[in-house]
């Protein structure tokens, strides 16, 4: 594809994403890992769609997946592995987007700890749920999801349910 | 072999972009 991805500069990770993740962890009895990658040329809301293959073929992908596991304190991904060896990525995939609006993202966030398998029964509460996906997606979004320095012409977000077929399965 | 999602109706992926930042949450369980 066109576009050169690179991983943001390491930061702590913010109490609200960790919370967020955190909790899914605890509802799903999961790994729930959040990735974010910096893209140049900037990406349209159209993009999306060309881009994400792009970033899953790209040689960032594997680097920024272990990241974000040893991040999260897991160390699934990483123990006894070297990347290229044991690629984590599927050879064939789709990864099929589907677009959500706002409001459609933010209910797949809540869904995760409202709705999702949870088989010790750690689903959350609706009160605390909306509190933790506000939380997480003001840290994520910014306040009103157009916290763009540039000002109020920033582009809105754009969103997208994805396929789960692109990594290895057990 | 290293794997992350596991074939249960818990797999999701999600995405977020705009700009120069793209954001992709992954969930298995």
């Amino acid at each position: 594809g066109p576009w050169t991805f690179s991983a943001p500069l390491p930061t702590p990770e913010p109490p609200a994403v960790d919370a967020f993740l955190s909790a899914v962890d605890r509802t799903t009895n999961g790994n729930t890992l959040l990735l974010t990658a910096e893209c140049d040329p900037p990406l349209t809301a159209q993009d999306g769609r060309a881009a994400l293959p792009a970033l899953l073929r790209s040689d960032l992908f594997d680097p920024l997946l272990r990241g974000a596991d040893a991040r999260r304190g897991w160390h699934n991904l990483t123990d006894g592995s070297r990347p290229h060896e044991l690629p984590l990525l599927r050879r064939d995939f789709r990864a099929a987007l589907a677009p959500l609006d706002r409001a459609g993202f933010l209910a797949r966030l809540r869904r995760m700890l409202r709705e999702a398998w949870s088989p010790y029964r750690h689903r959350l509460p609706a009160a605390q749920a909306e509190r933790l996906v506000g939380d997480f997606a003001r840290e994520l979004l910014g306040p009103d999801g157009r916290d763009d320095p540039d000002g109020r012409d920033a582009p809105a977000w754009s969103f997208a349910a994805v396929g789960p077929d692109f990594l290895r399965c057990a | 072999w290293p794997t992350y999602f596991d074939g249960c109706g818990n797999d999701t992926a999600t995405l977020a972009h705009r700009g120069r930042t793209l954001h992709l949450l992954l969930t298995n369980g």
